[in-house]
């Protein structure tokens, strides 16, 4: 799973 | 995903259906800031912008598309429905609050993970997010008594905040190189600002009283 930001959350 | 967060979000999705009841079932929008909707709705547009480029999970864009469409639902309602819109308290719902919009937006500028537009985007709506209650918080001591969903609102939407700070503290003794130290630092000044709101809903919850902020 690549993330440009790393913003997984709500 | 961990329980703390799972129970943050559902706390969140709560705190927007009992809004969304509140002004159904009463058609009335009397105690609610209009200008914290507003707010809302502007976090949620500014955070979500990676909507359609980053897939995280089902789950995650589904309750970004909830949340924008629900907070612009309540916007355009408080704004448009032309019988909900006559009980706005616009004369209480006087806070500044484009001012909150201006200095999210220079310590957005000024402090951020990364200086791209979606990095100073998702640090603005993170700043904005933490300040956009005071609106309402204002309403609610001016308005005097406060109606019992209004008050429901504001103690979930306050709560939430706090089950992703438990959610963070998880998040840091379990994973390695975890840190969101711009999220957290926001997320507790976020909760400070509901504390007195907290203690005086306790006491309505305590004593079986109607819940009064002092002036």
């Amino acid at each position: 799973l690549k993330l440009v930001n790393n913003h997984d959350e709500l | 995903m961990n329980i703390f967060r799972f129970a943050g979000d559902m706390t969140h999705l709560i705190s927007i259906l009992v809004l969304l009841l509140k002004i159904y079932a009463t058609k009335s929008c009397s105690g609610i800031s209009r200008k914290t909707q507003e707010l809302y709705a502007l976090v949620f547009l500014a955070r979500y912008v990676d909507i359609f480029t980053e897939f995280i999970s089902v789950y995650n864009t589904i309750m970004k598309i909830v949340f924008i469409a629900s907070t612009l639902a309540i916007v355009w309602c408080m704004r448009g429905h032309r019988v909900v819109r006559r009980s706005y308290d616009k004369e209480l719902d006087t806070f500044r609050h484009y001012f909150l919009i201006a200095a999210s937006l220079v310590l957005a500028l000024l402090v951020h993970e990364k200086f791209t537009f979606q990095e100073i985007l998702w640090a603005f709506s993170i700043y904005l997010e933490a300040v956009a209650i005071l609106p309402q918080l204002v309403l609610l001591q001016r308005s005097g008594n406060v109606d019992n969903l209004t008050g429901q609102y504001v103690f979930f939407l306050g709560a939430y905040r706090g089950l992703y700070i438990l959610n963070w503290i998880y998040r840091y003794f379990t994973e390695p190189h975890f840190s969101r130290w711009i999220a957290c630092v926001s997320g507790l000044v976020q909760t400070a600002l509901y504390a007195d709101f907290f203690y005086y809903y306790f006491l309505s919850w305590k004593n079986n009283a109607k819940l009064k902020l002092p002036a």
